[in-house]
């Protein structure tokens, strides 16, 4: 990752931010870890996808990790940390591999938490068609927020207001979670300016993506019913759990 | 413990609950 240090357009929430942020490689190892354990899952169930299972897991378990350890989430009690992480978790998911994928920088091919590049032919090939939209649609945000230029400060103050984008009325502690929507909007805003002051909406154009984001969210959780439906999801499985939970 | 209530994920409340030393085997 690119060392970023403070100093004249760069405020401090977003500084806090890159501090908190794990590093890639520890985060790959431990996954990588994790899934060399032997498997728990059903004896019908193709070895490649419950490996895909577990991996988002894993990833998942790193995203409330990383959530643990931010400002302002780390104060409030445990039922609104729940009910934020129960809002967006599936966005925090979509956003983390988003990211990934512009890092990686390769039209062709994805590249998973563990290290390891998929050509997009072979998810066309073996990945099933609801699996392969998802990837493809992923794949076009990719590129929108590649030309967007949207770097690391940007990644993680994006990701903060993800984390706190539920609505107060739904919190116990709506006055801490209203501060910390407000300085991570202009955070990113003063940030933005500062250092794109020729791409004037570039905040706007951010903004929007989150949108999009979104929207993918929603069909990556609608993939994830349709295999609960089809009973090919691992027993004990953490985004099923997510995706079965009341919300707020 | 991490059992939780109806409609709340134990897995995420054992992952976040102070009070549960423990991680989850997920």
């Amino acid at each position: 990752p690119e060392p970023f240090s403070g100093g004249p357009g760069m405020p401090e929430l977003i500084l806090q931010l890159l501090q908190l942020e794990p590093e890639e490689d520890q985060v790959r190892a431990r996954i990588l870890g994790c899934l060399q354990e032997p498997a728990k899952g059903r004896p019908d169930q193709p070895a490649l996808f419950g490996l895909l299972c577990r991996m988002a897991d894993q990833t998942f378990i790193s995203i409330v990790d990383w959530a643990r350890r931010c400002m302002v989430f780390k104060e409030l009690e445990v039922a609104d940390q729940m009910a934020l992480l129960q809002n967006c978790w599936s966005e925090l998911l979509v956003f983390d591999h988003v990211y990934r994928q512009i890092q990686h920088g390769k039209e062709g091919s994805i590249l998973l938490v563990t290290g390891q590049e998929v050509e997009l032919s072979t998810v066309a090939a073996q990945a099933g068609s609801m699996l392969h939209s998802l990837v493809l649609r992923a794949q076009e945000l990719v590129l929108q927020l590649h030309a967007l230029q949207l770097d690391r400060p940007e990644f993680v103050c994006l990701k903060f207001l993800i984390l706190f984008s539920l609505d107060v009325k739904f919190l116990n502690n709506h006055s801490l979670v209203k501060d910390a929507q407000e300085k991570a909007n202009t955070a990113l805003l003063d940030y933005t300016l500062c250092h794109y002051p020729h791409c004037g909406d570039k905040f706007q154009q951010l903004l929007l993506c989150l949108v999009e984001v979104r929207s993918l969210s929603m069909q990556a959780k609608e993939y994830l019913y349709h295999k609960h439906l089809s009973n090919e999801m691992p027993r004990n499985n953490l985004l099923i759990e997510m995706l079965q939970a009341k919300q707020t | 413990s991490c059992r939780a209530a109806a409609g709340r994920p134990a897995i995420l409340y054992a992952l976040l609950s102070p009070s549960l030393t423990a991680r989850p085997s997920v």
